[in-house]
């Protein structure tokens, strides 16, 4: 079972194209391991990042040094998951 | 295993044998309204079901509803459970729904890609793609949702099987997505196709791989329009209308552009509600509420298909 211990999803707001653009950048960046939840599309809409614990500081430094405007949408994804799954057997008992 | 209906939670997310076992308890409690379809069975070798509502009839013009063609999206999957049931318990009470399933039928897939659903339960939560083979390479699923052949393997979609978007080796490469196809074509008389996403708050139409306006544009945003106004006045969940490649971006290999180009007008996909903290993790608590007021848009969709033939 694949674990997201420490990973977090991060809310992005883009300024303009270049932001944009920057953003696209990011999505091709295999290595990085970003998972786009909402995907940049326009500049009204945010962009939701689900970051690797292991990627978060680079990925976070990479978004402050362009200036982007971010917030924490999820703290710790595995958190939510087990709160989920806590839920679940709840229902299920 | 949830042992009847009535004790069967809809406020909470269930695992594919607990839903399939729903399904069965469904077609039990109406017999003379629903039955359940094998349209085909996926990669893994699981049947695809459908659910078919309908008051008689031979080949009536009909609705396709489907969930579940991201398997981490579920809400979706949650909302089309509660969606199924209320129709089935609506007929003979609401006079919309009586209206329709008078004169229509409704095929519903809940569980549109079951071995990702499962690969959600119990290895990846966040797995968004099907669970085939791509051949040379070390990354496994097709995105469903960019496999369709309606500008395959153009924009928005990726040749990369590494990609969460990757669209395939081929249109309708993947079981599930050909079943549909073959499932549609077969019947002949589809008038209209919901396709149910979450979590950005929309309803879309045709088109995703182009900008030109479809030739039903204006009748379609007025009918958006109308539906997601009726889905705020419910929660105040405010929902953007358009067509994809307008409101979000291009994209390419759609299941609403391949409705649509096979001569189903009324081809519609939603994106359900996020209350902005949670994303593809959203609380069961909000599973009833999102349904709920999902339901007035489709059964907006719905009417307007009875009520303009074609």
């Amino acid at each position: 079972e694949q674990l997201f211990v420490g990973d977090q999803v991060l809310r992005i707001i883009a300024n303009d194209e270049e932001q944009m653009t920057l953003l696209r950048v990011l999505e091709e960046q295999a290595e990085l391991q970003v998972d786009f939840w909402r995907h940049p599309t326009n500049l009204n809409h945010p962009v939701d990042l689900q970051v690797s614990f292991s990627s978060l500081q680079a990925v976070k430094i990479f978004l402050d040094s362009y200036s982007f405007s971010y917030s924490i949408m999820i703290e710790d994804v595995q958190e939510l998951l087990d709160e989920e799954k806590k839920s679940m057997m709840r229902s299920r008992r | 295993r949830e042992r009847s209906i009535s004790t069967f939670d809809f406020a909470s997310y269930h695992t594919l044998d607990e839903i399939y076992d729903w399904m069965d308890m469904l077609v039990e409690d109406h017999p003379n309204l629903v039955s359940k379809l094998q349209i085909g069975q996926s990669y893994e070798n699981r049947p695809l079901y459908v659910l078919k509502f309908s008051t008689g009839g031979s080949n009536r013009p009909a609705i396709w509803l489907d969930t579940g063609i991201h398997p981490r999206e579920w809400i979706t999957t949650a909302t089309g459970i509660w969606t199924a049931n209320k129709i089935a318990e609506e007929y003979g009470h609401d006079p919309s729904v009586t209206a329709i399933l008078d004169s229509m039928d409704i095929f519903f897939e809940i569980i549109t890609n079951p071995d990702g659903f499962v690969y959600t339960h119990h290895s990846n939560r966040m797995w968004r793609k099907t669970r085939s083979m791509n051949a040379g390479s070390r990354c496994v699923g097709v995105d469903p949702n960019r496999n369709w052949d309606a500008g395959f393997g153009g924009a928005g979609s990726s040749s990369n099987p590494c990609s969460e978007t990757y669209h395939g080796p081929h249109a309708h490469s993947e079981r599930e997505v050909k079943a549909i196809v073959d499932f549609i074509h077969g019947h002949g008389n589809v008038k209209s196709v919901i396709s149910i996403h979450s979590y950005s708050q929309m309803l879309l139409f045709p088109y995703g791989y182009k900008t030109t306006p479809a030739d039903d544009y204006q009748e379609m945003i007025e009918l958006a329009k109308k539906a997601v106004s009726d889905l705020a006045a419910v929660y105040g969940t405010k929902y953007i209308y358009g067509s994809v490649a307008n409101t979000i971006y291009m994209a390419c290999g759609t299941t609403i552009d391949w409705a649509y180009d096979n001569g189903v007008k009324y081809s519609f996909t939603l994106e359900l509600r996020d209350t902005g903290r949670y994303g593809f993790l959203l609380p069961s608590n909000q599973i009833i509420p999102t349904a709920t007021e999902t339901w007035p848009a489709l059964l907006d969709i719905m009417v307007h298909a009875l009520e303009h033939p074609y």
